[in-house]
């Protein structure tokens, strides 16, 4: 068969007024830099498996999406994050939802798939069995802090009338987030 | 939210999707995305397929799983299918996103009802391809 591989980085409100030029060409790099990499692991042989999870780590390790470090924040000021993946060799799947402490949530689907009798955990569970895992990185929560999306839940929280949070501690300051676009994920 | 879908050399299709969820969002909401059969969906008898948009209109038509039963049971392309459900079923209900696709054949396809989606194809002998706007 002929190996192919795609890749979205989200889909919303993104017209040409909405970008500057230095956003646009950021965002058109992330997304050449991710399917390159899934494109590398399909050459070299290696599964399509392999090449989702190498690209959707790229995704998510880009401030400039919503996933991953760039997260969109929750009302209480904190990023809960989802992730799913499915091998359509065998039917097999694995999923989490509202994980707080993995770098890579695609990781950990991946994990409930292959280490776990289950398809989907969620919350303080999954972030448990998170922790049981080797090669599953845990992370604070600040790491998923970019100024961008916290500008945007604050803008968010003023629009539903609902109290601003406490800013994370060593909530960082993150100049490449300042690129990010929000192209209007509203809770 | 993200997702890349992939075929391997030997024809095996996976489907991954990872998100940050909805600004402001509460009460625990989760969206289609760790949902298999509606964010993520995969099945060397069809296709694999990743969504991104506003995921209760992707929950509630199960918008991976019918793009891949309309290929397996109705025979219709790709391209088609994708078509099918964000242009005419998602967009009927006022849901708004996009899904990406790939065949075990190596056919890649996308669709999406809004103005923009990042997105990017790349296969064997083909050059990269990247796109914002519509």
């Amino acid at each position: 068969s002929k190996w192919a591989l795609v890749a979205h980085g989200g889909a919303g409100v993104i017209d040409r007024s909405d970008l500057k030029p230095e956003q646009e060409q950021a965002y058109r790099d992330a997304m050449a830099r991710v399917a390159e990499t899934g494109a590398a692991v399909l050459r070299d042989g290696g599964s399509a498996m392999d090449a989702v999870v190498a690209a959707v780590r790229v995704l998510e390790d880009e401030p400039l999406f919503n996933a991953g470090r760039g997260a969109v924040f929750t009302a209480e000021g904190r990023n809960e994050l989802d992730a799913s993946i499915m091998d359509g060799r065998s039917l097999d799947a694995g999923a989490v939802a509202g994980v707080t402490r993995t770098r890579n949530p695609i990781t950990l689907a991946r994990a409930v798939m292959e280490q776990s009798p289950h398809v989907f955990l969620v919350g303080e569970g999954a972030d448990g069995f998170a922790q049981t895992r080797d090669d599953v990185a845990q992370v604070e929560p600040s790491y998923f802090f970019t100024e961008r999306r916290w500008l945007s839940l604050e803008r968010e929280l003023k629009e539903m009338g609902l109290p601003i949070p406490e800013r994370p501690e060593r909530a960082g300051h993150d100049d490449l987030a300042a690129l990010a676009h929000d192209e209007g994920k509203r809770g | 939210t993200v997702g890349v879908v992939a075929v391997d050399a030997e024809g095996n299709v996976a489907a991954g999707t990872s998100t940050g969820g909805t600004t402001a969002k509460q009460w625990g909401r989760v969206g289609d995305s760790p949902l298999i059969g509606c964010g993520t969906y995969a099945s060397n008898k069809s296709c694999a397929v990743s969504a991104t948009g506003t995921g209760e209109f992707f929950i509630r038509l199960a918008v991976a799983k019918e793009i891949a039963a309309l290929v397996e049971h109705k025979g219709v392309s790709l391209q088609e299918a994708v078509d099918e459900v964000v242009q005419t079923q998602l967009t009927a209900i006022d849901g708004d996103g996009g899904v990406i696709a790939v065949a075990p054949d190596g056919t890649c396809a996308w669709s999406f009802n809004t103005s923009g989606m990042y997105r990017a194809r790349i296969a064997d002998g083909e050059p990269l391809v990247v796109g914002i706007y519509k």
